[in-house]
């Protein structure tokens, strides 16, 4: 692999696709946000609307820092409050045709970023992993 | 910068080092744990016993994990479990002599690496985000 090769690297060789990411949707509980979270293990993952459309993320840190009050846990928040009311909805977006140095800058900031084609359906997240795990297979060689 | 310059990288010039790195005690209970994830937005953060020796690394995932009971959230584990109950022990450790290349293969599968010197100091973090940020330096020249 040559350095040219790496900037031309299609990054959807690189994305999990969207059928095996972990999502919720803008409308759910934060209780069931929360549950989603702790079931799959992932400390953040996409949000998306009843058209599939990604509207932000929602992480454990977002839900904890919500519930954490003065006194105590607010545990009943979790049930009262909606996923669109706590998510973080200005985030970056890469398009299906953006180039490989685009996805690296982002992710220097980003844990993962989500995927979005021409039309903006969600295709899919790009984790640090599956950038890492290239530029390793790059500089190996 | 050329990819020699890259491979012969000091990992010491891009970590964090201890003195700025959030941590907690083995010794401490778990609510302590999640106040200072809560309070300093870290996912995880590095695990010292009372001589300042890494023993481990701790998590808004495995403390949600251990909290979580059946029915519903078992909060009150939090002030009866110690971290050392919950933490994960065995984690991949960066010497500081170790090279580059060594700390981008285990940054693959680690949010962040921990570095010790040759007599088992903790010397501060790696996180991915400076391995991209150095790694975006170079493709970008
Ligand atoms: N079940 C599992 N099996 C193997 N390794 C695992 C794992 N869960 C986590 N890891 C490892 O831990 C890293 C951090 O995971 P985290 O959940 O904080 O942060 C994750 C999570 O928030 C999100 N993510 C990854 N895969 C996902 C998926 N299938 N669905 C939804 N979100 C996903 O992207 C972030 C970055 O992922 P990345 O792969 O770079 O980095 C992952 C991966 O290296
Ligand atoms: N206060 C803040 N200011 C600016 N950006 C922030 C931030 N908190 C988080 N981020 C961003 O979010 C990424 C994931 O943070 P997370 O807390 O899940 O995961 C973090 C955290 O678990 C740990 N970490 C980073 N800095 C730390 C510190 N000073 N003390 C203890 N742990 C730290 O290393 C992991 C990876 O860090 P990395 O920098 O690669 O990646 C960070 C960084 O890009």
């Amino acid at each position: 692999l040559t350095t040219e090769d790496v900037l031309n690297k299609d990054i959807m060789d690189l994305i999990i696709p969207s059928d095996v990411v972990a999502h919720v949707q803008t409308i759910n509980p934060l209780e069931h946000a929360l549950l989603v979270l702790v079931k799959t293990g992932y400390s953040a993952v996409p949000v998306l609307d009843i058209d599939n459309k990604l509207k932000g993320i929602i992480s454990k840190t977002m839900i904890l820092n919500n519930i954490f009050g003065i006194e105590r846990i607010e545990f009943e928040k979790l049930s009262k409050r909606k996923v669109q009311e706590v998510m973080k909805a200005d985030i970056p977006i890469l398009k299906v045709h953006d180039d490989f140095l685009t996805a690296l800058k982002l992710s220097i900031d980003q844990t993962f970023l989500c995927v979005e084609d021409e039309e903006g359906f969600f295709k899919g997240i790009l984790p640090r992993s599956a950038l890492l795990k290239y530029l390793n297979h790059f500089l190996q060689d």
